[in-house]
């Protein structure tokens, strides 16, 4: 067996039309995800399992605003934020799965609590935020979550529907 | 949304995915980030894969678990089996979105069907690279 280890990462698929892309904020998005390598990656040069380079690359996405889970999360066309997160190993195919959750800083930690502390692969709403308590992960406020890009793009979105127009540019989804 | 994928020095996979859905999505909508074999799954003998999209055409298709499937099943090699997921079962879907997947012999696949995504990679030794477009 190979001693090397390997890691890659997404920040999302819906981007900025490249038209529309400043040099600036490419340089801003290739710093972020820069960072977020060397998370990941501190933990597999240490001799770290993938799980918990993985749980640590996604946790550094989760903190950065530029992305859109955690902290930089989109809003519902009811101005709220839900969050989705999921974790798998290889080893044993042991998975866990978190949805429609807000307040856990690190929706992945959550996802992972799931996996490691019960005997199901996914859990939703007060449950799964039941268990972040019981396990002692970190809660954020509202305003911790809440980055004004996103709530623009919610208005400008809702504003087309007004029209009747079809939000079906890729770069708005920020999914 | 956000995800990674690693193999680790004993050869281990896993696979991780987060998000908050879609801008103006409606209450209760879930998309394939938590959804085991849509967006996220992990197989030590095939490969890992976080997707990143319009989460309903990932389900329909089972997207990251069909990969390994291609993989266990048809011998494909990761790079033919993402490619072939992203490109031609979602590929009838425009700009659905892309993946990333690390198989247990450390190689890495991005294949994506719409103009960027946000990415990188990193191997033992080697810089660490990062990307948005083509």
């Amino acid at each position: 067996m190979s001693t090397g280890y390997a890691l890659a990462i997404h920040g999302g698929a819906g981007t900025l039309p490249h038209a529309r892309m400043t040099d600036a904020a490419a340089a801003e998005y290739h710093a972020a995800l820069a960072a977020v390598l060397a998370a990941g990656e501190a933990v597999l040069q240490e001799g770290g399992s993938a799980l918990d380079a993985v749980t640590a690359a996604v946790c550094a996405l989760e903190d950065a605003p530029l992305f859109n889970s955690g902290r930089g999360a989109v809003f519902t066309a009811d101005g709220a934020q839900e969050m989705d997160a999921a974790v798998m190993e290889g080893t044993s195919r042991r998975a866990g799965a978190v949805a429609g959750v807000f307040g856990p800083r690190n929706p992945v930690r959550l996802a992972r609590a799931v996996m490691e502390r019960t005997d199901h692969v996914m859990l939703i709403g007060q449950g799964a935020l039941a268990l972040g308590r019981s396990a002692g992960l970190p809660f954020e406020e509202p305003e911790y979550f809440f980055t004004q890009p996103r709530w623009d793009a919610l208005q400008e979105t809702l504003e087309l529907r007004a029209r009747g127009g079809e939000d079906d540019d890729p770069a708005r989804r920020h999914g | 949304t956000v995800g990674a994928v690693a193999r680790d020095r004993d050869g281990r996979l896993a696979a991780a995915t987060s998000t908050g859905g879609m801008t103006a999505k409606a209450p209760g909508r879930v998309g394939d980030t938590p959804v085991i074999g849509a967006g996220t799954f992990a197989d030590d003998g095939s490969c890992a894969v976080s997707a990143t999209g319009y989460g309903e055409v990932f389900l329909r298709w089972s997207a990251a678990h069909e990969i390994s499937a291609r993989m266990r099943l048809a011998g494909a090699s990761l790079e033919e089996a993402a490619r072939h997921v992203v490109e031609v079962d979602l590929g009838a879907y425009p700009d659905s979105g892309g993946v990333i997947a690390v198989d247990a012999a450390g190689n890495i696949a991005m294949p994506f069907n719409c103009e960027g995504m946000y990415r990188g990679h990193v191997r033992t030794g080697a810089a660490a690279q990062t990307a948005i477009y083509r």
